[in-house]
């Protein structure tokens, strides 16, 4: 475990509970994009099938146990609480998930490290995750006002990616045989998704203004 | 690759 990890994880973490913050203290999940929670709940349940058979800490446990409890919980309160759920976006939120899931799976199938159900579906996790948040991007986009959770839960999101590369340049050059292609790809991808709203980001900061997205 | 170390992140 080094620095960069360790501060991917709690950026993570950060961006879990500010979203589960505004949904159960403020009881509103405006802005905030279903068809992203569903991928990232499956992104969850097809990466830690494993979370039974295989032990690494209880650190590790511990975290697959809240990603998969908060993304789970996020996606049931969007659905079905009595109040969040009427705060939902329905008609903006349209993005098809089916649309990134299948093609997802294709090339897990195609392009992975060891055909095996386990090693298939962590690959599927990984292609999947890169691209989860284009909903929530489209949603924004859409909505143009954004409230301030909402834009720091994606910041966040955005900054456990940034700090997950440097965890792996750190590891490349500090760990022997520690080479994995697929991971950087898709880590990668993913990020640069994120590179358009962070500028936005950085300028609302900047001048000290709302956070509003060109049209 | 080694598979095992891979799957030690999150």
């Amino acid at each position: 475990m080094n620095i960069f990890r360790l501060a991917g994880d709690m950026t993570h973490l950060a961006s879990v509970l500010v979203l589960l913050l505004k949904i159960h203290t403020i009881k509103s999940c405006a802005g905030v994009s279903l068809k992203t929670q569903e991928l990232y709940a499956i992104v969850f349940a097809t990466r830690y099938l494993d979370i039974l058979t295989s032990f690494v800490s209880i650190y590790n446990t511990l975290m697959k146990l809240i990603f998969l409890g908060s993304s789970f919980s996020i996606v049931w309160y969007m659905k079905y609480h009595k109040t969040v759920r009427r705060t939902y976006d329905r008609d903006q939120d349209t993005f098809r998930h089916w649309f990134l899931m299948l093609p997802c799976l294709l090339l897990a199938l195609l392009i992975h490290e060891k055909f095996t159900f386990f090693e298939v579906l962590w690959t599927f996790s990984l292609y999947l995750e890169a691209v989860a948040i284009l909903p929530q991007l489209v949603l924004l986009q859409r909505t143009r006002n954004i409230d301030n959770l909402t834009g720091q839960y994606i910041f966040l999101l955005g900054g456990y990616r940034g700090f997950y590369i440097l965890n792996w340049i750190y590891r490349y050059f500090t760990e022997p045989h520690y080479v994995h292609w697929i991971t950087w790809i898709a880590g990668l991808v993913q990020t640069l998704l994120y590179a358009d709203f962070f500028y936005y980001y950085f300028l609302s900061w900047k001048n000290n203004k709302k956070l509003q997205l060109p049209a | 690759g080694d598979i095992a170390s891979q799957h030690d992140e999150l």
